[in-house]
């Protein structure tokens, strides 16, 4: 880093005045006549001279500050953890504060920019030492002193006071940032810690209720979405290590809090956190399909003759955040996707279709997902406004004999088992709370048993519902009255199937099912 | 089959919002008051 | 159907500094502010003892606690909920808290005077250092001191 000479020996003199200007009773509240003093001996050692010299002063005072943490954690006299934890946040609480205060009194009062210039600056530069640390160190990595440094910032930064309320949002935007750059796959060492910043009470709160407009709800979708494809390869095998299991445990916990508190959060993001959680996690995915919009009250999916099409909102389509139809890639074949839909030529993209899906001939990884995931829900939303624009409302009747069917029957056909393992996956996503994007894949699922040309098409719909059902709670109420209506409804001689009487469990499962329906 | 995510320490069944006691990823207990830092008059902070 | 698909390099290498960093792991205490008095270093109590008592942050709950022991919880627990709510709680019970004596009065009779800038009479007051209520005849209570 070519340091100029003396600068180090100036910053570990300065960093020591600070913390003990800061510890010192007559700091004044919130430290500020000790900022006063120091700034002006900051000054008189030309650290505040320029934008270089700033940031060679935060980078190694960060090195110092966590230098001191690891030389604390193998002080074996040491011995108790809570009075490491103290000797090491003496000092980061008392640079923390330096920092906030450099942010919030750098630029005029009313000059955000500076501020928040100086707070990424100060954030990547403790990023950065982060990630250094993390490799240089490897399995020695320790996350505390970044883990309280952040945490504390945060806290500090979200005082309420009016200089610091009229920046919140580019504050939550850099913090957002610094935590997609420390995402558990850059740096798995740093991932407790990340979780723990996640979703952080106050964190939370500032990210999900105080910012107007939900403005920064697409940026807690990406860190959720940061933390689901850090834990996807280890959950598609169900191969969980202890650290992994705590891990998934945890962010169980943090999406229970969000589907207590902040439903229409996930009802908004479902469909991107579906595109990276593996499909046989079944039960993460089955709690983020359960969330409904509070205003709403489902009715039992067990009542006895429940129209389902005649409830108020089912004609209503569901907000989806996602661009999905740009997922649907490459530009040529949305074009002849769109123009099928439209017009039913080419005549050959059905056939075709299959080998756009197909990605590899590995087995358990021959497709991509997102792209039938996005190309389900683009000719569903297409087939429901299709549907409406003749006046009419998604039905068993009104699906049917459409370019968008035509499309879903031949996947249904065409596809092998992993194949149209992965299609009724996308379709049976769906199935959330009353909307019109529930009616209408219920009703698609429902026709594709209905219509099946093998048995095997209609077992495999029965497993896919099945897998998500025998799961612990919660349960999506389209995929509880989807299942009801299949079992109930003698149109679908369910109960002719041989697979229903498989395994004397399988069996008894469908009875009670079944009972709890009649 | 998962797990009984109603054993998580999460009173699930609460009509308050549980994210203002969060104790975190790892916690098998809410936040207790004495928990949470609160942005308290200063004339209270008199050690 | 999908069956196993095998780690990579990589997410073998993720899960081993994953496993080197669950040797230690966050403490809630590493997200809060340090506490002078009561740190959390919780001691396990067995199961069978309260966990958390229910409604424990709300000022019902803190009204029905005694007056000690909102005493306690405001000189002890400073800068957290807890205090705030004690703090509450007082008032609803006519304490007032002086902002230079740090100590909480309670009229102990209808002061002889009041005016706009004090009232002076006899007062009941905590004294934090002695750890005890006192009485205290004449004094002035200066509106300025009031929170």
């Amino acid at each position: 880093y070519d340091d100029p000479p003396g600068l180090h020996e100036k910053t570990e003199y300065l960093l020591r005045e600070w913390v003990n200007m800061y510890h010192n009773a007559s700091a004044g509240r919130d430290s500020t006549k000790a900022f006063t003093m120091f700034v002006h001996q900051m000054n008189v050692q030309g650290i505040l001279k320029t934008d270089d010299l700033i940031t060679r002063f935060f980078r190694l005072s960060t090195e110092m500050c966590t230098e001191l943490c690891y030389r604390a954690f193998s002080d074996q006299s040491n011995p108790s953890p809570s009075l490491v934890r103290a000797k090491c946040f003496h000092t980061l609480d008392a640079y923390v504060r330096l920092i906030t205060l450099l942010v919030k009194h750098s630029g005029d009062a009313n000059n955000s920019l500076t501020k928040i210039n100086l707070l990424h600056k100060v954030l990547g530069i403790v990023a950065g030492v982060l990630l250094r640390d993390h490799d240089f160190r490897s399995t020695e990595f320790q996350q505390l002193p970044y883990h309280r440094i952040f945490i504390m910032l945060f806290l500090e930064l979200s005082a309420p006071e009016q200089v610091l309320e009229s920046i919140s949002v580019q504050v939550l935007n850099a913090f957002c940032n610094t935590l997609h750059i420390l995402q558990p796959s850059k740096a798995p060492g740093f991932a407790y810690a990340w979780l723990e910043l996640v979703s952080h009470r106050v964190f939370l709160g500032k990210m999900l209720v105080l910012t107007p407009q939900q403005r920064a709800w697409g940026m807690y979708a990406q860190l959720l979405i940061d933390m689901f494809k850090f834990l996807a390869p280890f959950l598609r095998n169900v191969e969980l290590p202890k650290q992994i299991q705590l891990l998934y445990k945890g962010t169980l916990r943090v999406l229970l809090v969000l589907l207590h508190d902040f439903p229409e959060f996930l009802c908004d993001y479902h469909y991107g956190f579906c595109d990276v959680i593996p499909p046989n996690c079944i039960q993460m995915r089955n709690l983020i399909l359960s969330a409904f919009p509070r205003h709403m009250r489902l009715p039992d999916p067990f009542t006895p003759n429940l129209k389902v099409d005649l409830l108020p909102e089912i004609t209503q389509a569901p907000r989806v955040l996602t661009n999905f139809a740009s997922m649907i890639q490459p530009a040529n074949f949305k074009k002849d996707l769109d123009s099928y839909i439209n017009s039913r030529s080419p005549v050959t993209f059905l056939s075709e279709l299959r080998s756009n899906l197909q990605v590899s001939n590995e087995p358990g990884m021959r497709y991509n997902i997102p792209l039938i995931n996005a190309l389900v829900l683009y000719v569903g939303t297409q087939a429901i406004s299709h549907i409406q624009t003749k006046g009419q409302a998604p039905s068993m009747g009104t699906i049917t004999h459409s370019s968008h069917m035509d499309i879903f029957q031949n996947l249904a056909v065409d596809l092998d088992t992993e194949g149209r393992y992965l299609f009724l996956n996308a379709i049976t996503n769906q199935l959330r709370y009353p909307n019109s994007h529930t009616h209408y894949f219920s009703c698609t699922l429902l026709y594709l048993f209905a219509e099946a040309n093998t048995e095997a098409i209609q077992e495999q719909i029965t497993r896919v519902l099945l897998e998500r059902l025998i799961v612990n709670r919660p349960h999506p109420w389209g995929l509880l009255v989807t299942f009801i209506e299949l079992i109930k409804n003698p149109t679908f001689k369910f109960w002719n199937h041989e697979f229903v009487r498989c395994a004397p469990e399988i069996e008894k499962l469908f009875d009670s099912v079944a009972r709890s329906c009649m | 089959l998962g797990s009984d995510l109603t054993t998580l320490g999460l009173n699930l069944n609460s009509p308050e919002k549980l994210y203002s006691n969060f104790g975190g990823p790892w916690a098998e207990q809410p936040c207790r008051p004495q928990d949470i830092d609160y942005h308290v008059p200063s004339e209270y902070l008199i050690n | 159907p999908l069956g196993p698909v095998p780690l990579t390099k990589n997410c073998f290498f993720q899960s081993q500094m994953l496993e080197a960093s669950s040797q230690h792991m966050p403490h809630p205490s590493d997200s809060e502010r340090l506490r002078l008095y009561f740190p959390r270093n919780l001691c396990p109590t067995p199961s069978y003892y309260p966990q958390s008592l229910p409604n424990c942050d709300s000022l019902d709950f803190f009204q029905r606690l005694s007056v000690e022991t909102l005493f306690f919880i405001f000189y002890y627990m400073e800068g957290t909920k807890a205090q705030y709510l004690a703090a509450k709680a007082l008032k609803k019970q006519s304490w007032r808290f002086h902002t230079e004596h740090m100590m909480w009065f309670q009229r102990h009779e209808e002061p002889k005077t009041i005016n706009d800038e004090f009232e002076q009479g006899t007062y009941i007051y905590f004294d934090y250092e002695k750890w005890g209520q006192r009485k205290k005849e004449g004094f002035i209570f200066e509106y300025r001191f009031l929170e």
